[in-house]
């Protein structure tokens, strides 16, 4: 049989492969190691499911101090949706904006993506499955423009929320960061304290760059809430770990797959526990 | 960056004496965890600090008078050659027209922008007379997206309708190049799963029935550890040809690209830089190696 020391080193290993195989990064990892390691050797844990339970504690710990559901306590409540090309952030408009419907909710989108070949048709598609009014305006007009309208819009509709859909685009791109700050601006002048929430969506097949990304997105704009998509792939999305530790940023929902109804709630319980399979 | 990093940790060795195997083991842990913050993937960063391992104590870096240059050297060889340093890694162009190319990969990665991209770069630099065929009917106007690129580049592109079946569109659209004389055709695939059983097949079943000569992999430069398990299922299902690094006009450091090179060993032959239509360029190896290593 193993000696103890020889137990725990390979036990160790594996803890090592399978966090950072999670993408929750190396630095979280050595951290949640060491608190392991700490346990270990005061003998408070004797096999790898004990060691396993420890981590999904601490993992759980990190993940429920930023824990909060969005409270629609304004209205209308206004919702900019943001980040880098391709996370899905236009899908996901789809489906809040269905939910929100479903939930009885007056619901209205903007399209605010003016750049993208086919961007503002691709959400109306999205406006037409849930039956939901939306704003555009012609490909290549200024976004702050159609946010503004909508901002106007929703008020003068009594609409419940807006949700505004941004084109995507690179977090290390200063004018286009610029553009964003500027839409905020914008929708301020007509309602000072939106929007009221700045949605970030990640996609769960992101490595150590998603730091990055929120870290700039958040700088600009104030995230205030972050959607994880694509975690029906085989992605864990581990990263979320490390973003809201760092940046104390709640995970609002996840996006398990393309279809309309594909979004659930965040569940730090499910996630955890996902990972650690 | 690396060099930093080792020249730190070759600092605290050198007040303690020789250099022995234990602090080489630090040296490669160092080294180890660079690459895991670039995103190479676990599995393919212990295979790659063995390469290295067995390269520094074979040459002697232990009585070398500067052996953190020395690593990094080794490091650097080693990774521009498992990147494909010095092989062909150019686009297959001198075939009977048209010349076919697929474009696959998960949701989101930039097949389609890709798609126009390509056909831009090869009608500029190779002067073909390209199709972009767009095979994607389910994504919410994918079509007009291929459709609207096509325009704005002046490029043909092939009427599909969303309620055909993708197999049948790119039969179709050979025909409809080879009547318009256009020698390349790009087919343009939906993003989907590696695990998705049904939409793994409907790419094995195009690529039977067209017989691509590029069957072209793209894939996001930030995309983490699960890099190495897309790509493979990609490739044994479909041997991929080649592949497409998009995004690296960000800052995501690329670690992918050494995972994804490592476990199929495709050659990488395009990066995407941006989002115009023309923000292309080929891949080489010593530019990806410089930002993996910071
Ligand atoms: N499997 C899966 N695919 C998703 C999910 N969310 C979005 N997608 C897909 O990801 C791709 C990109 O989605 P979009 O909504 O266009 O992404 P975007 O962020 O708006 O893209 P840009 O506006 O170009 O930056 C599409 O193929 C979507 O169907 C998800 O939760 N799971
Ligand atoms: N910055 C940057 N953006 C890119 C690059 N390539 C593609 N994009 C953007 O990434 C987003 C997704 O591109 P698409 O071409 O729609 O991706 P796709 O793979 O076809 O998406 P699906 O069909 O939904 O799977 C768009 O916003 C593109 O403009 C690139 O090299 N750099
Ligand atoms: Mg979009
Ligand atoms: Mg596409």
């Amino acid at each position: 049989l193993l000696g103890k020391k020889e137990l725990d080193e390979d036990v160790i290993e594996q803890l090592e492969e399978l966090l950072i195989s999670s993408d929750i990064g190396v630095k979280t990892t050595l951290y949640l190691i060491e608190k392991i390691e700490e346990r270990i050797s005061r003998a408070k844990l004797d096999d790898v499911k004990e060691v396993k339970n420890a981590l999904k504690e601490y993992l759980l710990e990190i993940l429920m101090k930023n824990h909060s559901e969005l409270i629609f306590n304004r209205k209308p409540f206004v919702i900019m949706v943001v980040g880098v090309n391709g996370t899905g952030k236009t899908t996901t408009i789809g489906k809040l904006a269905n939910k929100y419907k479903n939930s009885g909710k007056k619901v209205l989108l903007a399209a605010a993506d003016t750049f993208r070949a086919a961007a503002i048709e691709q959400l109306e598609e999205w406006a037409k499955r849930a039956n939901i009014d939306i704003i555009k305006q012609k490909e290549g007009a200024d976004p702050s423009a159609v946010a503004f309208d909508a901002v106007k819009a929703a008020q003068a509709r009594d609409v419940d929320v807006l949700i505004i859909d941004t084109a995507g685009r690179l977090h290390t791109k200063v004018n286009l960061m610029e553009e964003l700050k500027k839409m905020k601006r914008v929708i301020k002048k007509v309602i000072p304290d939106a929007p009221h929430e700045v949605l970030l969506v990640l996609d769960a097949n992101t490595g150590q760059n998603a730091i990055s990304q929120t870290k700039m997105f958040n700088e600009a704009l104030d995230v205030t809430g972050i959607v994880m998509t694509k975690l029906d792939g085989t992605a864990k999305g581990g990263i979320v770990v490390a973003v809201t530790n760092e940046f104390g940023i709640p995970i609002r929902y996840i996006g398990v797959g393309e279809k309309i109804e594909d979004l659930r709630e965040f569940n730090p319980k499910e996630f955890v526990e996902a990972i650690l399979e | 960056s690396l060099s930093e990093k080792l020249d730190s940790a070759f600092n605290k060795i050198r007040g303690k004496g020789v250099l022995n195997e234990k602090n080489i083991q630090d040296i490669l842990r160092e080294i180890r965890l660079v690459l895991l913050e670039a995103d190479v993937n676990y599995k393919v960063a212990k295979t790659f600090i063995n390469y290295v391992k067995e390269r520094a104590l074979g040459e002697e870096v232990l009585k070398s008078l500067t052996p953190s240059q020395q690593f990094i050297k080794i490091v650097k060889e080693e990774m521009e050659r498992i990147m494909g340093g010095g092989e062909d890694n150019s686009l297959k162009l001198e075939v009977a027209p048209p010349a076919i190319y697929m474009l696959v990969g998960l949701q989101g990665s930039g097949k389609t922008t890709t798609a126009g991209k390509i056909a831009n770069f090869l009608r500029k630099n190779f002067k073909r007379n390209p199709l972009l065929v767009p095979a994607d009917v389910y994504r919410p106007a994918a079509i007009l997206q291929l459709k609207k690129i096509g325009a704005q580049l002046n490029i043909d592109c092939y009427p599909s309708d969303e309620k055909e079946n993708p197999v049948d569109i790119a039969k179709k659209s050979i025909d409809y190049a080879k009547q318009k004389n256009l020698d390349l055709v790009l087919i343009d695939t939906a993003g989907r799963l590696h695990i998705d059983e049904e939409l793994m097949k409907e790419l094995e079943n195009i690529k039977l029935a067209v017989n691509p000569h590029e069957i072209l992999f793209v894939a996001d430069a930030m995309t983490g550890q699960e890099a190495v398990n897309v790509a493979k299922e990609f490739d044994s299902r479909l041997d991929i040809t080649g592949i497409v690094l998009t995004k690296l006009d960000g800052d995501a450091r690329g670690g992918a690209a050494l995972s994804i090179r490592a476990i199929t060993g495709k050659p990488i032959k395009l990066v995407g830089v941006g989002e115009k239509l023309n923000d292309i360029e080929i891949f080489y190896p010593d530019r990806i190696v410089s930002r993996i290593l910071g």
